[in-house]
């Protein structure tokens, strides 16, 4: 459906601008390393389907998106490693991963290591994104192009919600993936005030300034 | 193939 297919393409989007941000100021300032290698264990837990993967739509993006965050922690690590400050990334990640950790362990809805690594991937998700958030606020402002990023990764969990309602009432099953839909509604709550912020100055051209 | 049927998102 339509909803499902903007989302992806939007989560999509949100890399390709993160890319050219970076290779365009040949800097990744204002990026949180943290999220981004928070993100890259989403995908290798998410994703440990990927051989059995039958779809070609979910196969390309799969290897789309862990090829590209490969790519970007290489340029963080590597390339442009000293536009790259530590000192901004303080946010402490072993509260995430056992957040992550313990729901998955507790709720998954099989007790089984492809099972319980995709619930932990869905609940990191959910959160990976408060490093780059604390960052935001420990500066205070951010590049046009890295609110762009937040804003496109954003759009892309708020755009799932609509997709989970098409489907309940599309398709005949109306089954509701619990962990996905609550852990997708925190990752969007998580980005409201940062939308609010988005649209109310990066959309009509200020700059992206904490009040 | 099971698996995909099962988490047919991203």
């Amino acid at each position: 459906n339509i909803f499902r297919v903007l989302g992806d393409f939007s989560h999509l989007a949100s890399i390709f601008i993160l890319l050219h941000k970076i290779q365009q100021l040949k800097s990744c300032s204002g990026i949180s390393f943290k999220s981004q290698v928070l993100y890259m264990l989403v995908y290798i837990t998410r994703y440990l389907d990927l051989p059995w993967t039958s779809s070609p739509y979910n196969f390309i993006f799969k290897v789309l998106f862990i090829s590209s965050e490969l790519y970007i922690i290489y340029l963080m690590a590597r390339a442009y490693k000293p536009t790259n400050d530590p000192n901004l990334d303080t946010f402490h990640v072993e509260f995430l991963l056992g957040f992550a950790g313990l729901l998955a362990l507790l709720f998954p809805y099989k007790y089984t290591i492809l099972e319980v690594f995709w619930a932990f991937s869905i609940w990191l998700e959910s959160v990976a994104i408060l490093p780059q958030l604390f960052m935001l606020q420990r500066t205070g402002e951010a590049e046009a192009m890295t609110a762009h990023y937040i804003a496109a990764l954003g759009m892309y969990r708020a755009l799932y919600i609509p997709n989970w309602i098409y489907r309940y009432f599309s398709e005949p099953t109306h089954k509701v993936d619990t962990i996905a839909v609550t852990a997708g509604i925190l990752q969007t709550i998580l980005y409201s005030d940062f939308f609010w912020i988005y649209y109310t100055k990066v959309m009509r051209g200020e700059k992206f300034k904490l009040p | 193939a099971a698996k995909e049927a099962d988490h047919d998102e991203l």
